[in-house]
Order: structure tokens, then C-alpha cells, then sequence
């Protein structure tokens, strides 16, 4: 049968509890392994980086919704930490398995990777348990404070162009996402494609205007990337 | 994943998309 909204939220909750409850807020063996692993290891930089975005996601947070709320949106963050290292950890194993390699320096130490991904898993967090927040500024006036995405993108300083990379890669990684998640990060995509990402400081028109100054020299090796 | 439209070819993941390759 059908299910009601409620439900359906219901569901989403439980499943992301479900992946989440016995997860790890810090590295797992098998991911400090792939850390130790690389040429330069990324450890600090990595756990510098958790530290200083949940800074700020907690200081946004508070400003979007309130001094009072503070300790929900560190629940919120705490949750995506956790589901920022399973992905890592799932996907580090795909491609493992795909390219045969074990060092993954250049990726593990890229930080727009990182804000990236951690962006992700945090957005799905925040959209699992609701991104909008009705708040009494006074006790005549309410209004809603928006959470949604693009939010984390600004929070994180993360541009769209960037966040559309690692989507798919994510889904992928992480097998037990709702298909009402799916779909969300399925919208995130297109609002990406057809709005966010031309926006004027995207880095998508640097790229556009590499690939053409390579098409006009006619001896350039084709690019890797398309 | 029934819904969701994959648009990366067999060759591709994420090491490409963030040119470690």
C-alpha cells in the first residue's frame, strides 16, 4: 500500500539510524590503512578538516536557526561524519577493485574531494531529518529558515561544480540510501546542471576555456578528462 | 537505483573525475 508521508520519513530516519548507529566517528582500521598507504599521508589534514567544517557548521547553524538549537545541528553534523568515512571507506574499496591500485595519495589529500564529499553525506543527513525550521522571531512574527541545498554549499564553501562530482560516486558507495534520498541527490544534480553550476564564479568556464585553447592547438595530447 | 540515471561510463569513477587517474 501507499505510504504516507510521514511514513515515508519515518523510513528514511530508521534506515540512515540503521547505517549509522554502529559507524565510526573517527577513521576505521581499513581506512588508516589506505591512509598509511599513501605517498603523503592525509590523516591530519583530513581530521583538521572535520574539525574546522564542523566549527563552521555549527556556527551556521546557530545563525539559521538559533542559539538554542546548537546541540541538534552537532547530532546532525556528528551523523555525517560518520556517513563522510563509510563512503570514503566504499569507495576507496571500488576503486581499489577497479584500478587495481593501493595508494591513493593525489585524491586522499585533495580537499576539494573532501568538502565535497563531506558536504554530501552531511546533505543527506540534514535532508533525512527535515531542512526546515519555522522559528518565532517575536510572538506575532514566525518565519522558515530554508536548510536545504544549496545551504551546505555555502556553509562549506563548496562549489557546485565540485559537490556534482562526487553524487553519483556516492550513491554508488552507499547501497542502503532511500530511494527518496536517491531522488533528492538526484534533484541536487539537476538544480547543479542547469542552474549552479553557471553561475559566474563556477570553475566550469575555466575548464571550458582550457578545453577550447586545446582544441586550437591541434599537436595537444587529447584530454583525460571530457 | 531503479529511478536514478548512472551517467558514468564503465572506464570512470571517482579518481577520474577529480583527475588522480
Amino acid at each position: 500500500p501507499p505510504q504516507t508521508p510521514v511514513r515515508t520519513a519515518m523510513n528514511t530516519i530508521q534506515q540512515l539510524q540503521m547505517i549509522l548507529n554502529t559507524a565510526d566517528d573517527k577513521p576505521s582500521n581499513t581506512l588508516e590503512a589506505y591512509f598509511h598507504n599513501c605517498t603523503v599521508n592525509p590523516t591530519n589534514g583530513i581530521t583538521n578538516r572535520v574539525e574546522y567544517l564542523g566549527q563552521r557548521f555549527r556556527e551556521n547553524f546557530a545563525q539559521a536557526v538559533g542559539e538554542g538549537w546548537v546541540e541538534i545541528g552537532s547530532q546532525r553534523y556528528k551523523l555525517g561524519v560518520r556517513l563522510y568515512y563509510r563512503v570514503m571507506e566504499s569507495m576507496l574499496k571500488s576503486e581499489e577493485e577497479r584500478l587495481s591500485v593501493h595508494n591513493f595519495s593525489k585524491l586522499l589529500n585533495d580537499a576539494t574531494f573532501h568538502g565535497s564529499l563531506l558536504a554530501c553525506a552531511v546533505e543527506v543527513v540534514m535532508t533525512t531529518y527535515g531542512t526546515t525550521w519555522s522559528i518565532t522571531l517575536t510572538s506575532d512574527i514566525q518565519t522558515e529558515t530554508d536548510l536545504s541545498f544549496p545551504w551546505i554549499l555555502r556553509v562549506f564553501d563548496i562549489k557546485a561544480y565540485e559537490f556534482y562530482k562526487v553524487i553519483e560516486s556516492f550513491i554508488k558507495a552507499e547501497p542502503n540510501l532511500t530511494r527518496e534520498m536517491i531522488k533528492h541527490m538526484e534533484r541536487c544534480e539537476h538544480r547543479i546542471m542547469e542552474c549552479i553550476a553557471w553561475q559566474t564564479d563556477s570553475p566550469l568556464f575555466d575548464i571550458l576555456r582550457q578545453q577550447r585553447e586545446q582544441e586550437d592547438q591541434p599537436d595537444q595530447p587529447e584530454p583525460t578528462s571530457t | 537505483f531503479q529511478d536514478y540515471h548512472f551517467g558514468l561510463d564503465e572506464g570512470e569513477g571517482i579518481s577520474e573525475l577529480f583527475d588522480c587517474d
